[in-house]
């Protein structure tokens, strides 16, 4: 698959960390996450979707961020959850 | 990961539009019974009750914003994020439901115009009582916007949906889990138009009964006014006994809990001890702290060690400050400083001579006397005295209802009688129903 562009790598992140699939930014690395945590998280936005879950950032899945919907997370915040 | 569920410990929620869209195409009417209707959702099938209020301490307050609204979650335009509500909780937001106040809401319009205010609104009160996002493509609880879901009055939850509100709630007493509902009765709701507009007005129904010709299933005095109940509808006059409208109010739309299934009460009267106001009907009583029903309600009749069967009156006699019952022919004296029943009860036959032995109800007033009502008179006993004044029975329509001896015989009069008291003139053989051509114009006030 082409790889996806700056401005739709930029918009997926951002939408990906809004609705819960990734972790809010880290205060020293900023909006950096790996390249396997970024698929893991598309992998899951795609799942909770209802699309194929392959992790690629592709158009389906790009259209689909772009749907309208409901400001509230799908999956709580990783980094929100409290220690034992 | 899922959230920690949260629901609401109460079951009787209020709510509120605060803000209304503002180049909307939907009037203000249409946004509350759209809100109505998307609540009644869920309260159909959960022993959840929501009732609007008009104050400023609604549970569920709603708005629709633009932008940054200072909770949070933004608002980015037409499009993208739509709306959002915040979960059941201590938080003052709590249940607060927020609307993108830059889409372009609609209801009853094509997928590619807009977005649907109702299916949005079940969405997000979803949220506000509880449920968290779900994949399952049926589900309302799917994040993304899927376009208009039909009719208000006959939308039907997909069955993921009920079952994780009822994993929350329970199930509602007359729902079966595994019955598709029945389409409801439509008429005891909000009115919705065939297309948007600002209707400010609700049609009157067919069964409204008419005040010059009924007798009362229940009257009394609530904070100094006095109300008169027939069916599903009660008149309130002011403390100087102003009519506050010709037409009758809808019981339900003022006293927010009481069941909407409930077609008339049988007793009514406000405790002296905590100015609380007691509903009976039959075998059960409610608690209402101004006109929201208090939690734990209904109650047994038989808390006030009443017999099962319920009561016909209830009245708090200014004279000795106790509570009397009535039912039959017999009644009862009540100590509600107490709240015990006076020993020696039941006693037969009233204690006040020349009023009926039976009575539809009886009330105070702030002249001091009491006031019994049977059938269409009632009859007037003075602070203190035991025995009904001269001159009485009187007719209750005219001295109360303001009805002339003509409407007071019946409905079909009232058009030539009220033509003839506000000055117009009826011509010989027309029915003007809405009487707007005789200049008389008649408002109603619900809430």
């Amino acid at each position: 698959a082409p790889a996806p562009r700056t401005e739709d790598l930029s918009l997926g992140v951002e939408w990906l960390s809004r609705f819960g699939y990734l972790p809010p930014p880290d205060p020293v690395t900023g909006q950096l996450q790996t390249q396997e945590e970024l698929a893991k998280a598309i992998a899951a936005m795609q799942r909770f979707g209802g699309l194929e879950a392959t992790g690629v950032l592709d158009e389906a899945t790009l259209k689909l961020m772009k749907t309208p919907r409901c400001s509230l997370p799908d999956l709580a915040v990783p980094g929100a959850r409290r220690k034992r | 990961t899922t959230p920690a569920l949260t629901k609401w410990n109460k079951r009787n929620l209020s709510w509120r539009v605060r803000t209304f869209p503002r180049d909307s195409s939907l009037g203000r009417d249409t946004v509350r019974a759209l809100m109505y209707y998307a609540l009644k959702v869920w309260s159909d099938i959960t022993p959840l009750n929501f009732h609007e209020v008009a104050g400023s301490n609604a549970d569920i307050q709603i708005d629709f914003s633009k932008a940054d609204h200072n909770d949070g979650y933004p608002f980015d335009g037409p499009g993208g994020t739509v709306a959002h509500a915040f979960f059941p909780g201590d938080h003052h937001t709590a249940g607060d439901t927020h609307f993108d106040d830059d889409e372009a809401w609609t209801f009853r319009s094509s997928d590619a115009h807009g977005t649907d205010l109702f299916a949005v609104a079940v969405h997000e009160f979803g949220h506000a009582i509880g449920l968290t996002h779900i994949s399952a493509i049926q589900s309302i609880m799917r994040p993304y916007y899927q376009g208009p879901v039909g009719d208000p009055l006959k939308y039907d939850l997909p069955y993921e949906d009920k079952v994780r509100i009822w994993q929350l709630y329970g199930v509602r007493e007359s729902v079966s889990p595994t019955a598709k509902p029945e389409a409801t009765e439509t008429d005891n709701h909000p009115f919705l138009p065939e297309l948007p507009d600002n209707r400010t007005t609700v049609p009157l129904r067919k069964d409204v009964p008419h005040r010059c010709n009924a007798n009362f299933d229940a009257v009394a005095q609530i904070r100094g006014e006095a109300f008169f109940f027939k069916g599903k509808y009660f008149w309130r006059l002011t403390r100087d006994r102003h009519l506050v409208s010709l037409q009758p109010a809808q019981i339900h739309r003022f006293w927010r809990g009481l069941p909407l299934h409930l077609d008339s009460v049988d007793a009514v009267y406000e405790r002296t001890s905590d100015h609380k106001i007691v509903f009976f009907k039959g075998d059960r009583y409610w608690v209402f702290k101004d006109n929201n029903v208090e939690e734990g309600y209904p109650r047994p009749v038989s808390d006030f060690s009443l017999p099962p069967g319920g009561i016909d009156a209830a009245f708090s006699w200014a004279h000795n400050d106790k509570t009397y019952f009535f039912k039959d022919h017999l009644y009862w004296r009540y100590d509600d400083h107490a709240r015990r029943m006076d020993p020696g009860y039941p006693a037969e036959s009233p204690l006040w001579r020349g009023i009926p032995s039976i009575l539809d109800d009886a009330m105070r007033w702030s002249d001091g006397a009491s006031y019994f009502f049977r059938g269409k008179d009632y009859w007037k006993v003075l602070d203190s005295e035991l025995e009904a004044a001269p001159g009485y029975p009187q007719s209750t329509a005219k001295d109360w209802l303001v009805c002339s001896d003509l409407q007071a015989d019946g409905p079909e009069n009232e058009v030539r009688a009220e033509g003839a008291r506000t000055g117009a003139r009826s011509r010989p053989g027309q029915h003007d129903e809405s009487r707007s051509d005789s200049g008389y114009e008649v408002c109603s006030c619900t809430s």
